[in-house]
């Protein structure tokens, strides 16, 4: 049944290329057809199932739902296939080294991808995130919280930041990229039994 | 004196950014 999946890709070599053991890997697929079905059963994770998935609306527009999705899709074929799951979800891995995980984020905010968050995309994702939250601050408050920001993140003053002064930014607030990992991935099997029992029975069919 | 946030402190609670809650029930 797996192998009529649109983009399977081989439990063991998913395995080899991320710090999932093929258990795990195997768990994540339990986890990935539940996403995949969720709307369209096609075995590929659309954006509104993703979105479903994360913010529990698959109406209600989510700016940082809508960026990882776009992270996720690799192939930027507008779906997110079994592969791109497991290879996307791997830099949130307790064990994928720090440096992945911060260049993740900083692709992420990012919005127009043009190697720099600059000041206009952050006060975007600031406003996206009041308005997410039903937080209403006057535009003076945001404009002083973007510059304060800025301020502090832009070292060269150029208006813009690039991935350099980003590592340094983070290296000074570690908490900004804590959401960039998953402690129970590291024992998805354990945190996830359900889904182990479902893989094993897979198994012995 | 209010205090400032950093904004990026503030966009990385997103729920949107909460990958844990694609493992939810």
């Amino acid at each position: 049944r797996a192998r009529q999946i649109p983009g399977y890709e081989d439990p063991a070599t998913l395995a080899s290329e991320t710090p999932f053991t093929v258990s795990e890997v195997e768990a994540l697929f339990e986890l990935f057809k539940k996403l995949s079905s969720s709307i369209i059963d096609d075995g590929l994770i659309h954006r509104e199932e993703f979105q479903l998935a994360l913010i529990r609306n698959r109406n209600k527009k989510n700016l940082f739902a809508d960026r990882v999705f776009d992270l996720f899709d690799v192939k930027r074929n507008g779906v997110i296939a079994f592969g791109e799951f497991v290879r996307s979800l791997s830099i949130f891995h307790p064990n994928t080294p720090e440096v992945d995980k911060i260049d993740f984020a900083f692709k992420l905010y990012d919005l127009r991808q043009t190697g720099f968050i600059e000041r206009e995309e952050l006060k975007e994702m600031v406003l996206a995130l009041l308005n997410e939250s039903d937080l209403v601050l006057s535009d003076d408050v945001v404009e002083t919280i973007v510059d304060k920001t800025f301020v502090d993140a832009d070292s060269k003053g150029d208006g813009k930041i690039d991935t350099e002064e980003w590592k340094e930014f983070v290296a000074r607030y570690p908490s900004l990229i804590k959401n960039m990992t998953l402690p129970y991935l590291k024992d998805i099997t354990l945190a996830f039994p359900s889904f182990v029992m479902n893989s094993e029975v897979e198994d012995s069919e | 004196r209010p205090v400032i946030m950093n904004a990026f402190e503030l966009i990385s609670t997103s729920q949107g950014l909460n990958l844990s809650n694609l493992f939810e029930k």
